[in-house]
């Protein structure tokens, strides 16, 4: 996957970290000390439609971008910078009757981005 | 809803300014956890543990991870739940022990494995015969019933495990777990049970979140 950097206007993955302590849950939630909530954002020209994540090479980009030009106005709908890989976001923390709960909540944080 | 000019809101043109949408992405943070965790507010933590009893816990709940792919296959969200006992009616020769455990979805939980997790204070070359009550409170009924009894044999000081049976798994399920410790030496003059702050005994369950059966009308 590709993060976001810079003005790149590409899909990729844009990193945004939560701070339970900013936020005061640092209080109930014992682990771990903040929720990486990444998102997806950027766009996905034609050539690397259907492309997720690191399979789009300059190679194949650029191959794909001459296809696009020849074939435009054929290809009908959009593609979107969505997640490509997740992972489960793990929880320790209290609930309102002070008992200490683990917990996995799976596809919680995203690990990478491509274009559908 | 973020200001988008396209079909899609993940592809819009214009850079993305995180700043400016920082409280929103917080909020959204907020209210995605307390979704999955199925809880409406956060909760407010009205009886603290002391940080000892945190300790002898956590280590008790970082045992032998299990491999993420079983848990990535298996849609059922699982928990593992510590609640702390409270001290209810004690005497010398019996010590009786509270948990409550959330209802955590409206389909109530499904423990799949309980452990009692509790310290005993023995004389040195002593051993100790007791038996684990295991007590219900049935439906229109405000007395506690019991339900099962086991014997035990502690031989030696320090925390002891004991695997609890269907009953008191059903009680957990139920929300409430009664136990009482029941020890048969008569000479005692104080509880071989410690339930100080860092000795406070505690069951370690395995959860769930179970669905209800539905009970359709004919």
């Amino acid at each position: 996957g590709i993060n976001c950097q810079g003005g790149s206007r590409m899909c990729c993955r844009q990193e945004f970290f939560v701070d339970f302590r900013e936020i005061g849950w640092h209080d109930w939630i014992i682990q771990p000390e903040g929720y990486a909530m990444n998102f997806c954002t950027g766009q996905c020209p034609l050539h690397v439609a259907g492309m997720p994540g690191i399979s789009a090479s300059f190679h194949t980009a650029v191959f794909n971008l001459l296809k696009a030009n020849t074939a435009a106005g054929t290809t009908i709908g959009g593609s979107c910078c969505v997640p490509t890989a997740r992972r489960p976001l793990s929880l320790l923390y209290y609930d309102r009757d002070s008992n200490i709960v683990k917990t996995d909540i799976p596809d919680m944080v995203v690990e990478a981005c491509g274009c559908s | 809803n973020l200001q988008t000019d396209g079909p899609c809101p993940a592809c819009w043109g214009a850079a993305f300014d995180l700043e400016s949408q920082r409280e929103l992405l917080l909020s959204l943070a907020k209210k995605s956890i307390l979704n999955k965790l199925h809880l409406s507010q956060r909760p407010t933590l009205s009886r603290p543990v002391s940080r000892a009893a945190l300790k002898t816990a956590l280590q008790r709940l970082h045992g032998p991870r299990r491999q993420e792919t079983v848990l990535e296959h298996d849609p059922t969200q699982e928990y593992e739940i510590i609640s702390f006992a409270e001290t209810g009616l004690s005497s010398v020769n019996q010590t009786r022990l509270d948990f409550h455990f959330p209802d955590r979805t409206a389909g109530g939980l499904e423990v799949q494995q309980a452990h009692l997790m509790f310290f005993v204070q023995l004389p040195s070359n002593a051993t100790q015969t007791m038996n684990m009550r295991v007590l219900v409170l049935r439906q229109y009924d405000t007395n506690l019933t019991l339900t099962s009894q086991y014997p035990l044999q502690v031989d030696a000081s320090g925390w002891h495990q004991l695997l609890l049976g269907p009953e008191a798994q059903a009680a957990c399920s139920q929300g409430h777990l009664t136990l009482e410790l029941v020890t048969e030496s008569q000479a005692a003059h104080r509880s071989v049970i410690l339930g100080g702050f860092s000795h406070r005994p505690f069951v370690a369950a395995r959860v769930r979140a179970g669905h209800k059966r539905r009970v359709h009308r004919r």
